[in-house]
């Protein structure tokens, strides 16, 4: 179960604050699949930030199956999201000096239930790669890799930034099935921002924001 | 004019030999809006890379504006880039200490014929966030940015890499909007790769591609 109470975030760039979030309360229940949609600018990267203890609020509460993330350190907040927590960022974050295969392993040396390596690289197609570096892939690839990486993790929570910007409309389908599947026969808790209005279909709930504010959630009950 | 003939690009990385473009052959007329479409890792990067200048061929001709750029040098090449083209990057290429406004005005000092920046700061919707810098944006704030800074130069020929990946559907309208103008009052050709299929219906010509080859072209023919 996710609890967000009251949170608000500003940014204070030289004379200009940005309030990125207004006053967000949700709740989220365990093995849930949400979808967060929303104009660029709209606050959905910070909401995912700030949920997932990877950015601090201005004020309110989050609390993570019973953790106050919102009251723990940076070492605490290391910890829980290492061991609880997977995601898949909007710039991929690949190591650059760690192979297809390796990247991917990251993952998977974190988790004490991993889903094997051999197993998401024929998933996401990327068999034939798995010696490149990210340098020598191209744009939706790296994105593909950042996806296994966070599968192989085996989360409780999976965080996805835009997890299929950079594919085409083929692979993208291809990437929400796998998402699907850990979602029903693994009950992982899912939560994604995305520009994919495909997605909405299959979330159980989805979330609409604008101007750091949620103004709707529909609830499509698929469970 | 661009004409591309019989290019190859293969690149070797330990065993494995990636043929990325497979004896491509193709002609782009002046002031045509060109679509490039196809899956993840079929050689659009690539192609895009190759026509501009930005990487070299294995083997083949490129002919830009009747000048052979598969003959030229890196400097040549560096100068011909300066003075005839425009690109927005997959991975937008902002300069991290600079603001917005000055990474935009960048574009805008390179080019004879430049477009005022506060016209195209209200076009891409960003006027408020002039003076933040990129690691304070959204990842479609910082698309946006890039797009901006390539249309201030008002090159002859714009390369654009999924330039609404990271964009809602509203804001990549609004971008696909600008880009069709410039092509309608300026001339510009546009050669622009995207997963985006709505961006098709504007083209006069849409390039299928497929495992590093062209295997279909629809001529549109709008003009
Ligand atoms: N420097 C490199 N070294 C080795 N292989 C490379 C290199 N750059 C690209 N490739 C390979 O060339 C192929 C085509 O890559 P390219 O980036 O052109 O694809 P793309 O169509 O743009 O894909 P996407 O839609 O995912 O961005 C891919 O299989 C990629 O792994
Ligand atoms: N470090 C920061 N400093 C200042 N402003 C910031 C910072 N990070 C984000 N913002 C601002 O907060 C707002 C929300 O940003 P956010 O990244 O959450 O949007 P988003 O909905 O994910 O957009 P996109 O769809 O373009 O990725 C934007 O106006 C952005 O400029
Ligand atoms: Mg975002
Ligand atoms: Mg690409």
């Amino acid at each position: 179960m996710i609890k967000i109470k009251n949170v608000r975030k500003i940014y204070q760039t030289g004379v200009v604050e940005t309030h990125a979030l207004r006053d967000v309360s949700l709740e989220i229940k365990d093995g849930e699949f949400v979808v967060v949609l929303g104009p660029s600018g709209s606050g959905k990267s910070t909401f995912l930030n700030v949920v997932s203890g990877l950015d601090s609020v201005t004020s309110g509460h989050i609390i993570v199956d019973d953790e106050v993330i919102t009251d723990m350190s940076d070492k605490e907040l290391t910890n829980f999201r290492r061991r609880k927590l997977g995601f898949i960022f909007q710039s991929y974050n690949l190591l650059s000096n760690l192979t297809v295969y390796e990247n991917i392993e990251v993952g998977k040396n974190l988790s004490h239930n991993p889903i094997e390596i051999d197993e998401l690289l024929e998933k996401i197609g990327m068999t034939i790669e798995k010696d490149k570096y990210p340098y020598q892939l191209s744009g939706g690839q790296q994105q593909r890799v950042s996806i296994a990486r966070a599968l192989a993790k085996n989360p409780s929570i999976l965080f996805c930034d835009e997890p299929t910007g950079a594919l085409d409309e083929t692979t993208g389908k291809q990437v929400l099935e796998v998402l699907q599947r850990l979602n029903k026969e693994l009950n992982t808790t899912i939560v994604i921002v995305t520009h994919n209005i495909a997605i909405k279909d299959i979330a159980d709930k989805v979330i609409h924001m604008k101007s750091g504010e949620i103004y709707e959630i529909e609830d499509n009950q698929q469970k």
